[in-house]
């Protein structure tokens, strides 16, 4: 109905207006509900940097979303339910060899130029590992068949938290504590198999945000830099 | 060929075959889903269904569906968690049979039963649900590599071992440990 509604006969060029910063870097978002543009066009902008080795913690949402890499290279997984886990290197190339690699690799590197798709409801996070930093640009597709609640932007996080008094900076995104925040600790500890303490710790809102720092950096599995810039080149115009 | 279609087309699959179950558990239950693989007329409808049983003190493993659900209790009682995405409990509490309950698209739900079992249908808003959980064989911390998991919950190699493989050789149904054979429902 609002689509319907919708004249775009007056626009304009806008920024974020709100910046959840944390300790590795920021997430900013543009209020949708103050842009009738945006509205219409039924998607919800956002902006994320992070610092080098800077995480960028899981989470799932309830749209699709469609990034851009702006500047920067760092590492991103996506957890398809029911995929191999992690990283599955092969030293096949080309023809079959390269297919069954891009089905079972779940950390894949992006860098500058690099247009990411995540479906809605998929975990991800992502890593920078470069040395400087890496920023995205997104939008989050509200008004995706995928999306089945409301037209806002709402992030399921996995760990972390907002920082406290981001929630009312964030305006009409809802972000808050991390969703095993909210079930009850000796459920948790049942359910995975693990002890209380520990289930309390995963539960702990450390309010360093939403993207943290690696003291050491990272060491996972993972397509190595110079065979990405070989794939690069093979692939051409 | 409309008509031929929509005639012989199989409207009819039973849920509640447990030859036909896509988890059984020993102790512990079995689901049965009707997607639109194995009900083809679903793929119009744009719905599906799961039928899930859970034996005594099993639980359903914390997960998120792809779609909206609608869930009724048809026999026995239990206790259902729903989180939203800002970490709250947006319901908690004890079911019984004869119960309607919502649970949002994506927002992460746990059951538990109690010691009579839990038995339910479930109407999906998708005729292909897709199920995600935090614990069991496709646990979606299992499927992230260590180091990430250590550092997004600032916790030390061996916990996060723990959190990702301490139940990998279960599924969503997980029958009840020793120290959890007591209901809390």
């Amino acid at each position: 109905q609002l689509q319907q509604s919708c004249r775009f006969d007056r626009l304009n060029a806008q920024e974020p207006t709100q910046r959840i910063t944390s300790e590795g870097g920021s997430v900013e978002l543009l209020n949708v509900e103050d842009s009738e543009q945006f509205q219409c066009a039924g998607v919800a902008p956002l902006r994320e940097t992070l610092n080098p080795n800077a995480l960028s913690l899981p989470r799932y949402t309830n749209t699709p979303t469609m990034a851009y890499v702006v500047e920067g290279e760092g590492r991103l997984g996506v957890v398809f339910p029911g995929c191999p886990e992690t990283f599955q290197s092969s030293t096949s190339r080309g023809g079959e060899g390269q297919q069954s690699q891009e089905r079972s690799q779940k950390i894949r590197r992006v860098r500058r130029g690099d247009v990411v798709a995540i479906p809605a409801g998929v975990a991800y996070w992502l890593y920078n590992d470069g040395n400087r930093r890496l920023q995205i640009v997104a939008i989050a597709d509200t008004s995706n068949h995928q999306n089945q609640l409301d037209q806002t932007y709402r992030p399921f996080y996995l760990a972390g938290s907002a920082p406290s008094g981001a929630q009312k900076a964030a305006g009409a995104t809802s972000i808050g504590d991390n969703i095993l925040q909210g079930f009850d600790t000796d459920t948790l500890a049942e359910a995975m198999g693990i002890s209380q303490d520990t289930a309390r710790r995963i539960q702990q809102n450390q309010k360093k945000g939403l993207i943290v720092k690696v003291e050491r950096g990272l060491r996972m599995p993972g397509p190595p830099s110079d065979d990405y810039e070989r794939e690069r080149e093979r692939e051409g115009n | 060929n409309v008509e031929e279609f929509y005639c012989s087309m199989r409207l009819r699959h039973n849920a509640d075959d447990s030859e036909d179950a896509d988890v059984y558990v020993r102790n512990g239950g079995r689901l049965n889903t009707v997607n639109r693989l194995k009900l083809p007329a679903l793929r119009s409808l744009r719905l599906g269904a799961e039928r899930g049983i859970l034996q005594p003190n099993a639980m359903f493993a914390p997960s998120w569906l792809n779609a909206h659900a609608v869930m009724y209790v048809t026999r026995g009682q239990g206790r259902i968690q729903i989180v939203q995405n800002e970490g709250r409990r947006v319901f908690d509490g004890a079911v019984k049979e004869g119960q309607f309950l919502v649970i949002p698209q994506l927002h992460a739900i746990a059951k538990q039963a109690g010691k009579d079992g839990l038995e339910w249908i479930s109407f999906t808003t998708s005729d292909s649900p897709i199920r995600s959980t935090l614990t069991g064989r496709n646990s979606v911390l299992k499927a992230m590599p260590q180091e990430v998991v250590m550092n997004a919950y600032r916790i030390n190699g061996k916990d996060a071992r723990d959190l990702r493989r301490n139940r990998e050789h279960e599924t969503i149904i997980l029958s009840p440990t020793p120290q959890h054979q007591q209901p809390r429902a």
